[in-house]
């Protein structure tokens, strides 16, 4: 999925956008 | 040989059943392994969730679809079921590979990500039994044409099936494909398409937790320097 425009920093994944680091 | 729609459609059912016939709807050992990691077990609700989620999606899909459809409308969740505990596992052992951590109870005892989670992989599956829905002439509808009943399952309708705010969908998408790369191109596009729709206007909806997100940010001021206009 090459094309998709990823935009997540490295340090960022669900944990933290579900607010559970 | 040229594809039509339909077979193109079909074709990508097909390959979303291959891709899952490893797949259960039912959490693997890995998942479990997880599970029993996290400090509190999460197993119990998460069986309840899909089982409780599963009922109000084949209501409404029977609703939506017809009486008669309910076995269909079984068969498409437990599709989705599998992809959902599918991505779950490639999530987690991307964060635990991530953040060095086994312990996900937080996560995994988090509603709104099991449900945003499961209404992407519901998502996937809809989209994929819609046909390609992009090509139809829009998102999933097309315009003014007599549309097959099914065409208007196609998002939003999961969020409304879920009571499931749009911000919410949104945070799992990125994750979901990164988590899945055997995704397919048009299914990849499609959720593109659901993060414009959920940027431009559902997520800027009253009570919606983006609000919430930024009135937080403000609270906690400035935060990260803006970047300095480029020379």
């Amino acid at each position: 999925n090459q094309d998709y425009h990823f935009g997540l920093e490295d340090h960022e994944g669900v944990s933290e956008l579900f607010d559970c680091d | 040989v040229p594809q039509t729609p339909i077979r193109a459609a079909m074709n990508s059912i097909q390959q979303l059943r291959v891709d899952l016939t490893s797949a259960s709807d039912q959490p693997s050992s890995n998942l479990l392994v997880y599970y029993k990691n996290c400090t509190v077990d999460p197993s119990e609700e998460i069986r309840k969730r899909v089982e409780e989620l599963g009922q109000v999606f084949v209501e409404r899909f029977a609703q939506a679809v017809g009486q008669h459809c309910e076995g269909l409308g079984r068969k498409r969740f437990n599709l989705g079921a599998q992809l959902y505990y599918k991505v779950m596992e490639s999530m987690l052992k991307s964060e635990e590979k991530r953040l060095s951590v086994q312990n996900f109870s937080k996560l995994l005892n988090n509603a709104a990500f099991h449900t945003s989670l499961l209404a992407c992989a519901l998502e996937v599956v809809m989209a994929t039994y819609v046909g390609n829905s992009l090509k139809s002439g829009g998102f999933g509808r097309s315009s003014g044409s007599s549309d097959s009943v099914e065409t208007d399952l196609c998002f939003p309708w999961i969020l409304d099936v879920f009571q499931l705010p749009a911000f919410d969908f949104y945070k799992v998408i990125e994750s979901f494909i990164k988590a899945e790369p055997t995704l397919k191109h048009d299914m990849m596009k499609h959720l593109e398409q659901c993060e414009h729709v959920i940027m431009e206007s559902l997520a800027w909806k009253t009570d919606s937790p983006l609000f919430d997100l930024l009135k937080q940010s403000r609270e906690e001021g400035p935060g990260e320097q803006a970047e300095p206009p480029a020379t």
